[in-house]
């Protein structure tokens, strides 16, 4: 019955307490609010119909449906506020969690989903997706990045060299995202910084996607003759995406140096103590 | 000696063959991976040779490569840890270092021997039914250098020490 927020001195995220989901993200430094739905959807593989035999498999990404399915419409979540960080942790399924998480004097929100193994016993092989909704008016553009050096825009059902006859209307639209993906209307700007290359999409204005994890029964027939089925430890995946909400003409400074800091994070080494000198001659 | 040459290598073949998960059978995906684990080996030697050199201090390095999925034998099973923290980037950076523990309180200093904030904090139960908390910590690391916090887990005798320690400071 009452409202569910984690927030910093930069930063407010707002959960619906009825769902459990994201429901609105603010920029308090910029005085920037912004409508953000987020959850787990999935897209149902196909197996091959009658335009085309091509199924789903490692190479090619072939969803048989236009929209995906919601893993949950509701999340059970535990709330942790510490001093020194505040979390939601979402439970969406038996195979699919998320930590969302702040810490003092950080300027994004940070999303840790756990994904898997995902159950293929119904028959279907599932493409998952997270997926983040706004009302931000982005005219069927979004941009995705070149391991971070350049940004390209992207338009919907659209090629800048050639006349596109769109024939996968979900598949045709993804992009690799190498370090970052982002929409925008010209005053806001919503940026996803991942933590590995994955592949992203805008389908609708003000909709944002990545690609987290898949689970294919069939094999594509390009050369790997195996269905992309993982049973080992890779059946579960970890992994983040950094959220930034900032004015236009403030997100490239912070999404360039957020994913720097991500790529070349700090290693960490352990020790038990107990050192002798050392003197390297 | 340390060697980074066999992880060079096993880096040139995985990139020349598109060793993208899933775009191989998953024998040739396994050896992959064989070749990654065997090439990190000596490179591990390395780092613990350059961090010795640096440091002037030899120590026995332990590099949890499990820590993705919250696995560490040193920080779950020790009273007593170093955590050497470095910085490959060329400006200072704050991090949240998080480590997995077993439940309990624990000091943390820093490298000038202050005592730096820290949290336990709970491990979403979606995430391991074994491994349920971390411990959570800001650590600074200078450009391109490294830091070197300690942590200790309080037991009875430790907590005794240390608020000794405090009141006989404040009665100075």
């Amino acid at each position: 019955s009452h409202v569910l927020f984690i927030e910093n001195e930069y930063i407010r995220a707002t959960f619906d307490s009825g769902t459990g989901l994201l429901m609105k993200i603010e920029n308090m430094e910029q005085s920037l609010s912004l409508p953000v739905s987020q959850g787990f959807f999935w897209y149902n593989a196909s197996t091959g119909d009658g335009k085309s035999s091509q199924a789903s498999g490692a190479y090619i990404f072939r969803p048989n449906h236009l929209k995906p399915m919601p893993v949950s419409r509701w999340a059970q979540v535990h709330l942790v506020k510490t001093a020194l960080v505040q979390e939601v942790h979402q439970n969406f399924s038996a195979w699919c969690s998320q930590v969302v998480r702040l810490y003092p004097g950080q300027r994004h929100l940070e999303l840790e989903w756990m994904v898997g193994p995902i159950p293929v016993k119904d028959g279907w092989g599932k493409e998952v997706i997270s997926r983040f909704d706004t009302p931000l008016k982005t005219q069927g553009e979004f941009y995705t990045d070149s391991n971070g050096r350049e940004i390209l825009k992207r338009r919907r059902n659209h090629r800048p060299t050639w006349r596109l006859n769109q024939t996968e209307p979900v598949a045709g639209n993804y992009y690799p995202v190498n370090t970052r993906i982002y929409i925008s209307d010209g005053h806001t700007q919503l940026t996803v910084v991942t933590d590995r290359s994955q592949g992203g999409s805008s389908l609708q204005d003000g909709s944002l996607e990545l690609m987290v994890h898949r689970r294919l029964l069939l094999d594509d027939g390009r050369g790997v003759q195996e269905p992309l089925m993982e049973l080992g430890t890779g059946s579960t995946v970890l992994g983040r995406h950094l959220v930034l909400l900032s004015s236009v003409s403030d997100a490239a400074a912070r999404h360039r140096l957020l994913a720097e800091k991500e790529i070349l994070a700090p290693q960490v080494v352990l020790s038990q103590g107990g050192s002798s000198p050392y003197y390297y001659w | 000696s340390g060697d980074s040459a066999p992880l060079n290598e096993a880096m040139a073949v995985l990139q020349h063959h598109d060793a993208v998960s899933g775009t191989a059978r998953q024998n040739v995906a396994n050896d992959y991976a064989r070749q990654l684990a065997a090439g990190w080996g000596p490179c591990e030697v390395l780092v613990s040779n350059a961090l010795a050199m640096l440091s002037h201090e030899k120590q026995n390095f332990s590099f949890c490569r499990e820590l993705n999925i919250s696995i560490c034998p040193v920080s779950q099973k020790s009273e007593h840890f170093q955590v050497t923290i470095y910085n490959p980037l060329g400006r200072k950076v704050q991090q949240m270092i998080r480590l997995p523990v077993n439940d309990g309180i624990f000091f943390v200093k820093d490298p000038n021997g202050k005592t730096v904030p820290s949290n336990v904090v709970m491990r979403p139960n979606s995430y391991s039914k074994r491994y349920q908390w971390d411990l959570l910590f800001p650590a600074f690391v200078p450009a391109l250098g490294f830091s070197m916090y300690s942590v200790a887990k309080v037991t009875a005798a430790t907590s005794q020490a240390y608020r000794l320690r405090a009141r006989s400071k404040k009665s100075r």
